[in-house]
């Protein structure tokens, strides 16, 4: 039978100076493996909304990328995850955002869409129907990276400078 | 922002988004990513879509939504659809991109800045990857 899979680890300004040979390697390694997973559950005739969740974890697992462990910090200096899944055979959906604990979020979409009556759940309660369901719980400090944490310390540097652009601040 | 969307060899299609959300974002605020039909939609024999980019930008397009749409209600192919979507997202002042995939499983990535880490594979094509 047919399948098909695609995915994306984030958009921006990317200039290949600022990629290294081997960074990019490591990129496009991280992509692979997030396909390879996605790839065997369709393979096997798996559903789409098993493969797009157990894709979207890998992802989640890998630093490199804004999502999961290795997501950016916010204002406060704390990491704040947000997600959703849908699916189309259905049209059921669920998201979940500002989860703080919950190591793999897209799981936690995915339980609000399969074991609760709501689309979108937030915050501390999120994080707690995602324990009562058994998903994996960690310590904040779990999300930390140091790169993020550096870029974070570059933002707030910068915050009060002439020239700066407040866009992504404030939306 | 990662995110994937899926057709399955029964015909069913899924998206799903995860984040961080933007460095330095304000207490409180939450992006497209977790907003079905902003950021994530799936709807079989339409489309499927995972968006990435300035979250406002693509909630007050709609951009998922919208794709699916002009796909759906403007017959549009959906190559055709993401690159007009990401249009409106840049006219009103967003950056980002966008991964889309048609009910037949044809693949569609559109961005207006200069790199999306992305990826395919499918029955019929081996897996690739780009950044540019």
């Amino acid at each position: 039978g047919k399948w098909s899979l695609a995915i994306h680890g984030g958009a921006g300004v990317i200039d290949r100076g600022d990629l290294t040979p081997e960074k990019e390697a490591l990129y496009r390694q991280g992509l692979n493996e997030a396909l390879a997973v996605g790839q065997a559950v369709l393979a096997r005739g798996g559903a789409a909304v098993d493969a797009v969740e157990a894709t979207v974890k890998v992802l989640e697992d890998n630093p490199l990328f804004n999502a999961g462990r290795g997501a950016v910090f916010a204002a406060d200096g704390k990491n704040y995850l947000d997600a959703s899944i849908m699916d189309g055979a259905t049209l059921k959906a669920g998201a979940v955002a500002s989860l703080t604990t919950t190591k793999h979020p897209v799981s936690a979409a995915r339980a609000v869409m399969d074991k609760s009556r709501h689309v979108l759940l937030t915050g501390q309660g999120a994080d707690q129907f995602a324990a009562e369901q058994g998903l994996e719980q960690v310590d904040p400090s779990y999300f930390r990276t140091e790169a993020r944490w550096e870029a974070y310390l570059k933002w707030k540097a910068s915050q009060g400078l002439s020239g700066v652009d407040d866009t992504h601040k404030y939306g | 922002t990662v995110g994937a969307v899926a057709l399955d060899q029964d015909g069913h299609l899924a998206a799903a988004t995860s984040t961080g959300g933007l460095t330095g974002k304000m207490w409180g605020r939450i992006g497209d990513s977790p907003l079905i039909g902003s950021g994530t939609i799936a709807i079989d024999g339409q489309c499927a879509v995972s968006g990435t980019g300035t979250g406002e930008y693509f909630i007050r397009q709609n951009a998922g939504r919208q794709v699916c749409d002009r796909v759906h209600w403007n017959d549009e192919g959906i190559q055709s659809a993401a690159d007009a979507t990401m249009a409106e997202v840049g006219r009103i002042g967003g950056d980002g991109g966008l991964i889309s995939m048609d009910k037949d499983g044809k693949v569609a990535f559109a961005l207006n800045v200069s790199g999306m880490y992305r990826g395919s594979v499918s029955s019929e094509t081996v897996a690739k990857t780009a950044i540019y």
